[in-house]
């Protein structure tokens, strides 16, 4: 995350790490359910097996263990079947992991929007993740708040590239708060109006070279286009009609 | 090795052909590449996000060298030569003719060429070097833009937008999706291309493009990617559309929050007789709502004698681990004897709460 803080312990316990060995961290992830995670499908490519990664949730520091942290396997990666790779588009993958995690003050899922349910342009919202802070990888969970910005004007920033309905921009122009390299799959959560529960809008994908000159928004899955689909897998991989 | 990371070590050969997939560069006169290249980035996925391919096609717009497009993509996606598996270079010349062309365009915007790109490293043309020079008939455009009638490449964004962006116009001439080659959604003026007619996804409102697409006898249905089965076959606890689809959407809570369950093209109701706690929460479940929080059985209104259709819980239902509700579920020759309807409330698990902030005294 460019332009972020520290996060305090617990307080994005959705937020959990793709890692694979010998690098570790490799991508961000978000855990929807017990036992299902949402990343996104570019994180897998040339690694498409299960066996080659783990899921770590719980933990702030990268390189201190915590002792609210879990660690799952991978049972399956369910990439949506329309990922392209050239321009980034339906860039999002189910995690099913090996077993429940343990829902505790730490470890707990975000919750899905609804159907149609968007966030509204300007409005402010949260990314997280163990990214590029611009000058050096964190230890440390970083978070940052971004404005939602509207497709329309987002594309006025990408003009290389077609903007589609399956993403969600958010940031500010100048780039001061974005996402990077490393953070990709990580959230972009926003707090709801009423009841101060969080909700899952965005996964973080792609955007300029952030820590280049280029700046502008980051472009995140939207994660609202996709929730029928998402429900879908899970439904079909617990009932094993697969 | 990006594509076989555990076979990798310091003695093997990593470098090995791809196909293209960039799309900036897919109409060159070569078709596969290998990686690194010569702008550092290591994989096509690397290069289709990084900040030269957003650069190089903003340059080409502004027509500061024919063959710059050309350039860019030996650079982004080099040439693989398909004996030595080794990257093709582009020559010092073309690459001396864009940068001399073009770097002073970028720094009207206060942009730098990009430092990757230093000449020196890349061969003179001769008759024993092999580097890569554009014929006469190379693209000058990439696949992401228009070539208006002047020669000219604006963004393929750009063409039918109701803005005159060539300098001829021509971006603005013959806007049918027909004429672009692409399919018009019917009702709007949305082009999609054809390949992503009755595909299983839908791209235009009102799903039209996926309408129409199966031709199924009476007695079957369609899936999602339009293959026909047959009814008996429709949400029976085992998938027989090659996407699943006949085993989507099979159970609901309709009004009043009764189990329906979708078999064989029509909706029935399930007979609370052999009703268990635990179908309540292998249903919950199932419709990714949580757990049950209350269930009840209702009495089926008299208006309605005879006209139910019921489904009963299978008797060996526990034999059956992992199986969706509507495979736990069977017709029988008889109605409901209690005639009572499942009812079932269920609640989501908490999510989307963090935990709250601990106090400390001072």
């Amino acid at each position: 995350i460019l332009g972020g803080r520290v996060s305090r312990p617990g307080r994005w316990p959705w937020q959990c790490s793709l890692q694979s060995d010998p690098s570790g961290h490799i991508c961000g992830c978000v855990l929807i359910g017990k036992k299902w995670a949402l990343t996104v499908a570019h994180c897998f490519e040339g690694r498409e097996s299960a066996d080659l990664w783990k899921v770590v949730l719980g933990i702030n520091n990268l390189d201190h263990p915590s002792p609210y942290l879990q660690t799952r396997g991978v049972e399956s990666i369910i990439v949506h079947p329309r990922y392209n790779r050239a321009v980034v588009d339906y860039d999002i993958s189910v995690v099913e992991l090996d077993r429940e995690v343990e829902v505790t003050g730490y470890v707990r899922p975000v919750c899905l929007p609804g159907n149609g349910q968007l966030p509204q342009p300007d409005t402010y919202c949260y990314i997280t993740g163990w990214g590029h802070m611009g000058n050096r990888m964190p230890f440390k969970l970083q978070e940052g708040e971004v404005r939602i910005i509207s497709l329309s004007q987002c594309q006025s920033y990408f003009d290389m590239k077609t903007i589609t309905s399956r993403m969600l921009c958010a940031g500010y122009e100048a780039g001061t708060v974005d996402s990077c390299m490393g953070d990709s799959g990580g959230p972009l959560v926003c707090e709801e109006p009423h009841g101060g529960s969080w909700t899952l809008y965005g996964l973080t994908s792609w955007g300029s070279v952030c820590f280049s000159k280029v700046l502008g928004p980051g472009v995140y899955s939207n994660v609202t286009h996709f929730t029928p689909w998402i429900h879908r897998q899970i439904y079909l991989h617990t009932f094993h009609l697969h | 090795c990006p594509s076989t990371p555990s076979t990798c070590d310091a003695r093997n050969n990593c470098s090995h052909c791809e196909p293209i997939t960039l799309e900036l560069c897919m109409n060159l006169p070569y078709n596969s590449t290998t990686y690194p290249n010569y702008l550092g980035h290591a994989t096509q996925s690397e290069s289709s996000v990084s900040w030269e391919s957003s650069l190089f096609p903003a340059l080409v717009q502004t027509n500061c060298y024919k063959y710059l497009m050309f350039f860019a993509c030996t650079m982004l996606v080099p040439k693989c030569d398909s004996h030595t598996h080794q990257r093709v270079p582009p020559c010092r010349s073309l690459c001396r003719s864009s940068k001399e062309r073009c770097e002073s365009v970028l720094g009207i915007v206060g942009l730098q060429w990009p430092e990757d790109t230093d000449c020196n490293q890349f061969p003179e043309d001769g008759p024993s070097v092999t580097c890569l020079l554009p014929d006469p008939d190379v693209d000058e455009c990439s696949p992401s833009h228009f070539k208006c009638r002047s020669g000219r490449c604006v963004l393929s964004s750009k063409r039918c937008d109701g803005h005159m962006d060539c300098d001829d116009d021509s971006d603005e001439d013959n806007c049918g999706c027909v004429e672009r080659g692409l399919w018009e959604c019917p009702g709007t003026r949305l082009c999609i291309k054809h390949s992503m007619i009755c595909d299983g996804f839908p791209d235009c409102p009102l799903l039209k493009d996926e309408n129409n697409c199966s031709v199924c006898e009476d007695n079957e249905l369609a899936c999602n990617n339009h293959q026909c089965i047959h009814r008996t076959l429709w949400c029976d606890g085992t998938k027989h559309c090659s996407d699943s689809s006949d085993e989507w959407d099979c159970v609901s809570l309709s009004e009043g929050s009764v189990v329906t369950v979708f078999r064989t093209g029509v909706d029935y109701h399930v007979c609370g007789d052999d009703w268990t706690m635990d179908l309540s929460q292998l249903t919950c479940s199932q419709l990714g709502l949580g757990g049950p929080a209350s269930v009840s059985l209702v009495p089926d209104p008299p208006s309605v004698p005879g006209r139910r259709r019921w489904l009963h819980v299978h008797p060996d239902w526990r034999q059956r681990n992992g199986s969706a509700l509507q495979g736990l579920l069977e017709k029988r020759g008889h109605a409901c004897y209690s005639r009572n309807r499942v009812s079932l409330h269920c609640s989501r698990e908490d999510c989307g709460l963090r935990p709250a902030v601990r106090l400390y005294k001072r």
